[in-house]
């Protein structure tokens, strides 16, 4: 499958962040992710969304991020601050 | 995810529609029914009591708001994030919950876009009690929007729930944590508006027909939910057999590429190997990847190995994968892996004893096991067994496609409700439950 876009892995990001999957961003560093964490995040909405966790930003992953769904984050600040722990 | 550790302490909680959609075809009393449905739901199984309030205090502030509306969850238009709701708490938002009046609110429709008013509440007053969001498919708790949840006022909550939930606040008296909840017949609930087809306004299609009395064209199972076709018309159920719309959906408008001409088809099946969708017509069939037919389509049915003048039914058997195709009182078997018919078929005589010889279709379900269907009657043949199951026949309009007494079409085609049936199982899906309620 081809990669995605660079537009593509910002609108991702985003959605990562607001629906609890990736921390927001250090007001120091700005808007930036370790690869790592990204993958983790994708991995860990892939598998809440019933996708295979391959941790890629993939058509299949792109498509379920569009998918009409409630503002509430999948995963609280607590689960977050758990899983750092 | 884990359960958000806020619940309310008090067991009466007050409700109030605040801001009312502005450009909406659902009118107030619709809005306000629904909402009181979709709480009822929760306080059905649970010790919490809804009453809707006229003044500024309501517990549970419902509000349609558009873009930013103050609260830290701008709405974003059509699509995207549709609505949500604040956990209970101290803080003056708490229960709250907002609907984004950008989304097109439906209500028994079989609008394929819209979104199903009475499935987003129910499950924004889950988070408005304490749930917070869950993975599992079949719960309601699952983030994304998964289409309508079937009739308001014959909603039972999914497993999953009903276990979380008690969690939070226990068992309601009188309610067995195993049966379905019974609406005492006195009690007064408001009024939904009359189904579609029943209101003077709206005339059925002439030649739309009656699900409860048709005999369907061909049946199948697509991407875990049920498609009945009948003439230019298909009515869909979800993975929780729950029916979309009583109002059938035009096959032209959701399927592109079949003939505009075609006035009905004669078996549809889901294909294991690729998941694409394959539709079958006279000598032609049609395949299909999601909702668009595939280039070089029509193409003969013979590709199959099967002989020129139709089937009568097509169906994946769960348990080897393999094709059935029906004609008459002839059966194949087809390998889709390999792309060929399996040696030995025709045949005069199906693998499962007590199926009926000539077919309307066949269908896999989500419980593994093989339902076949003719006329008004289904049969069903569980999973590893090559038997009809005991008790069938049954009538597929009462157990399929909502006929009962209230929702049937016409008086006369109005369906018995299920007597003597009920479940004994004390758990479900590994939960064991205990009602401790003193």
């Amino acid at each position: 499958s081809a990669a995605p876009k660079a537009e593509e892995i910002n609108q991702g990001v985003d959605w990562l962040i607001k629906f609890g999957y990736l921390p927001p961003p250090d007001p120091v560093t700005g808007q930036l992710q370790t690869q790592e964490k990204l993958t983790r995040a994708i991995k860990a909405m892939q598998r809440f969304g019933g996708l295979e966790a391959t941790g890629v930003l993939d058509k299949a992953t792109l498509e379920l991020m569009k998918t009409p769904r409630c503002s509430l984050p999948d995963l609280s600040e607590l689960d977050t601050a758990r899983r750092r722990r | 995810s884990i359960q958000a550790l806020t619940k309310w302490n008090k067991r009466n909680l007050s409700w109030r529609v605040r801001a009312f959609p502005k450009d909406s075809h659902l009118g107030h009393d619709t809005i306000r029914a629904l909402m009181y449905y979709a709480l009822k739901v929760w306080s059905d199984i649970t010790p919490l009591n809804f009453h809707e309030v006229a003044g500024n205090n309501a517990d549970i502030q419902i509000d349609f708001s558009k873009a930013d509306h103050n609260d830290g969850y701008p709405f974003d238009g059509p699509g995207g994030t549709v609505a949500h709701a604040f956990f209970p708490g101290e803080h003056h938002t708490a229960g709250d919950t907002h609907f984004d009046d950008d989304e097109s609110w439906t209500f028994r429709s079989s609008d394929a876009h819209g979104m199903d008013l009475f499935a987003v509440a129910v499950h924004e007053f889950g988070h408005s009690i304490g749930l917070t969001h869950i993975s599992a498919l079949e719960s309601i708790m699952r983030p994304y929007y998964q289409g309508p949840v079937g009739d308001p006022l014959k909603y039972d909550l999914p497993y999953e729930d009903k276990v979380r939930i008690w969690q939070l606040y226990g068992v309601r008296e009188s309610v067995s944590p195993t049966a379905r909840p019974e609406v005492p017949k006195n009690e007064e609930h408001p009024l939904l508006p009359d189904l579609p087809e029943n209101r003077s306004t709206i005339q059925p299609r002439k030649d739309e027909p009656d699900r409860c009395t048709t005999h369907f064209d061909a049946v199948a199972q697509i991407r875990g939910e049920a498609f009945f076709f009948k003439g230019k018309y298909f009515w869909r159920l979800t993975r929780n057999k729950h029916l979309v719309s009583l109002q059938p959906a035009q096959i032209h408008r959701f399927w592109r590429g079949l003939p505009l001409n075609m006035d009905s088809l004669d078996a549809v099946y889901e294909r294991t190997t690729d998941h694409r969708i394959v539709f079958f017509k006279g000598d032609r069939y049609w395949v299909f990847k999601d909702n668009n037919v595939e280039e070089g389509y029509p193409r003969p049915i013979t590709d199959f190995g099967l002989p020129l003048g139709g089937i009568d039914a097509a169906f994946s058997w769960a348990h080897n994968d393999k094709t059935y195709f029906f004609k008459d009182n002839l059966c194949w078997q087809y390998d889709d892996q390999e792309r060929r018919m399996d040696a030995g078929y025709p045949s005069e005589t199906t693998p499962w004893k007590g199926v009926p010889e000539t077919l309307d279709d066949a269908m896999r379900w989500s419980d593994g096991a093989a339902y076949f269907f003719r006329g008004k009657e289904y049969w069903r043949v569980l999973d590893n067994y090559m038997e009809v199951d005991a008790g069938y026949p049954r009538s597929i309009a009462q157990d399929w496609l909502v006929c009962t007494g209230m929702q049937s079409d016409s008086p006369n085609s109005r369906a018995k409700p299920r007597q003597g049936h009920h479940d004994e199982s004390r758990s479900e899906n590994g939960y064991e439950v205990c009602s401790c309620t003193s």
